[in-house]
């Protein structure tokens, strides 16, 4: 019965001579059982499938169509709603604008990399970026940046000692200086247990004022999600969502969680560990792949 | 009063429910949980016990019996015991990307010197950008020789690189630490079946994430296939996460896990403890 993929359930389902109330209901409990597979947080799993099913029951029938068409197009809408829709997410700045980003997120979850990817992104469309390495903590975190920066072909800005506060403050004015407009600040890994750091990365925030900070989650993580990105979100207003290692078996279902406690979009998806590898969020084909 | 298929149904989604919660993966969370209420039906319990309750505590003591019957392994005396005969003892440390090798790897070392085993690490991650300089400031941090080469360098060659090394130096404990990679790149699994086939590790450790979802079911089961794994370190349990990992990846090797990561310290280093993964996975 798990083993039913969800696209064999909505083959079953369409199959049936009349979507009656238990077709519905069993197509319910197959979404559920799809998106806590893809790592949605249980409330929400349970949110969404109850406000499907209540719609799908409810929802008139426009001619032409069957009640069971119009339970598949309320999901697939339902979701595609709740991870910002046709709403355009704010990518492209314009030139004469001088731009901060500040990336944050747990141990791991990718942000250094992710930091050298957009770069990378932003120089290919004519920006000037910078690298700013904001990371005092992790053993060769300067290394790790400085060699990303320096393949990806941007300034970089570090130093081996010092606060992250006054290292990224100097950082923005150097590179500034140099003419970049699109100013990328790494930051250390921490996670919402981490009181310490949780209060530096807040520290950094209200200091450097970035024009956004990013959330950088890991497509692996769990139940979790919700839970640290709530954290990350009362510390610093999350602007934007990355989603990393979406090139594995992991559907990111966490990150959908997080789009719903923080309220921020994702913009984009790391899809491997090269340069290149950063593609602009599309939420109807990350909705198709978290439905598996 | 009797357990019958009603009253066992509802406790047992409740039940499965929690377990998914804790971030046992969906297919284990299920397995078990129908297993411990199959095994129910038809019991008589006493008037005033709660089905819930009984359910919960066949299920934890089913969870703690299936911990316990898979054979532990202790680092440390493995390493004394392999001293002792005159030989060397090599540690393979494999995992998804970012999910704490390199820390873990220096947290074991740090453990080894604190019991006066002599270390030498390999640092068999030639790919990522400052993973050698990362794995230079933990060496020279805890004291001990780094054998690295060129970044694209044959990580297989680093790892054989270091146990030769440490037979001519009669240096005890080789750790190798590789790069990270997803289970499902099959050209970097083969590359990691390459470093354990050349440096013939005595264990082969996987690092995984206490914060991952069901993905560590399957990194689990495809890294075992792929090299076989010997045990695992489960790291950041200290995120306020409750482990069910734990659980998919026992289910998944039928191995040990040898450590939880609790920090991003030396000492952040706590062996496995049945009852406390438990107290924070059930309800
Ligand atoms: N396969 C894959 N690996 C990725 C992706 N993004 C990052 N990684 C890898 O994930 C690992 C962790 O990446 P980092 O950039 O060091 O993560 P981080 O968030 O900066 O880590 P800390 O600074 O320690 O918190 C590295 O091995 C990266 O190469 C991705 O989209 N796909
Ligand atoms: N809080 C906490 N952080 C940890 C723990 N273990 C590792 N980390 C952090 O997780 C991040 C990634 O650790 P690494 O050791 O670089 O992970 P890795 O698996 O070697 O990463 P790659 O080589 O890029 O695949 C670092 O910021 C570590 O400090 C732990 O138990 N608790
Ligand atoms: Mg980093
Ligand atoms: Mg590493």
């Amino acid at each position: 019965k798990l083993g039913t993929s969800l696209r064999e359930a909505i083959k079953k389902f369409l199959g049936r001579p009349v979507a009656d109330e238990l077709a519905v209901k069993e197509l319910i409990r197959d979404v559920q059982r799809a998106l806590l597979l893809a790592d949605v947080n249980v409330e929400l799993v349970l949110k969404i499938t109850q406000l499907i099913e209540e719609r799908a029951l409810k929802e008139p029938v426009p001619s032409g169509f069957t009640r069971r068409e119009v339970t598949l197009k309320v999901l697939y809408e339902s979701l595609v709603e709740l991870l910002g829709g046709e709403k355009q997410p704010k990518i492209l700045y314009p030139a004469n604008e001088s731009i901060t980003l500040m990336l944050v997120g747990v141990q791991g979850s990718g942000k250094t990399t992710t930091a050298a990817k957009l770069a990378w992104f932003y120089k290919s469309r004519g920006y000037r970026p910078g690298i700013v390495c904001a990371d005092t903590f992790r053993p060769g975190a300067y290394d790790q940046l400085k060699q990303l920066a320096l393949s990806v072909g941007v300034p970089f800005y570090g130093e081996r000692t010092g606060t992250s506060t006054e290292i990224a403050l100097r950082g923005i004015n150097e590179l500034k200086k140099m003419g970049c407009n699109v100013i990328i600040i790494d930051t250390a890994g921490r996670h919402k247990s981490e009181s310490t750091l949780m209060e530096e990365m807040k520290l950094l925030s209200e200091v450097i004022k970035p024009s956004e900070v990013i959330l950088v989650v890991d497509a692996t993580i769990g139940q979790q999600a919700k839970v640290q990105a709530e954290a990350f979100n009362n510390a610093t207003k999350i602007g934007s969502i990355i989603v990393t290692k979406l090139d594995g078996a992991a559907k990111g279902g966490g990150a959908l969680s997080a789009v719903v406690a923080t309220g921020a979009q994702i913009k984009f998806i790391g899809i491997g560990e090269k340069i290149d590898e950063l593609e602009i969020f599309d939420p109807p084909s990350f909705v198709s792949r978290l439905l598996g | 009063k009797e357990l019958d298929e009603e009253s066992l149904s509802s406790v047992s989604e409740r039940l499965r429910l929690a377990l998914i919660e804790s971030d046992v993966a969906l297919p284990v969370a299920f397995e078990i949980v129908d297993n411990v209420v199959s095994s129910l039906k038809g019991v008589r319990i006493g008037r005033t016990e709660g089905v819930y309750q009984v359910v919960l505590r066949s299920l934890r003591e089913t969870l703690y019996k299936m911990l316990s019957s898979i054979q532990q392994v202790d680092l440390v005396s493995e390493a004394m015991k392999r001293r002792k005969e005159g030989r060397i003892f090599t540690v393979m440390f494999v995992g998804p990307n970012g999910h704490g090798k390199t820390l873990t790897v220096a947290k074991i070392a740090n453990l080894l010197l604190k019991n006066n085993l002599s270390v030498v690490l390999a640092c068999s991650d030639t790919f990522r950008a400052g993973a050698e300089e990362q794995l230079e400031v933990h060496a020279t941090r805890l004291g001990v020789k780094l054998i690295r080469h060129r970044y694209g360098a044959d990580p297989a060659a680093v790892a054989y690189d270091a146990v030769i090394h440490a037979l001519a130096r009669g240096v005890t404990c080789v750790l190798i630490d590789t790069a990270g990679r997803l289970q499902t790149d099959k050209g970097l699994m083969d590359e990691l079946r390459k470093i354990a086939r050349v440096a013939k590790p005595d264990l082969k450790v996987l690092v995984v994430d206490a914060l991952t979802g069901n993905d560590a079911y399957d990194m689990a089961i495809k890294f075992n296939e792929a090299i076989g794994i010997d045990a695992t370190v489960l790291t950041k349990v200290d995120a306020d996460v409750k482990g069910g990992a734990a659980i998919s990846i026992s289910v998944a090797t039928r191995k040990p896990i040898i450590y939880f990561g609790t920090g991003q310290g030396y000492d952040d280093l706590k062996p496995f403890d049945a009852q406390w993964l438990l107290d924070r996975i059930l309800p």
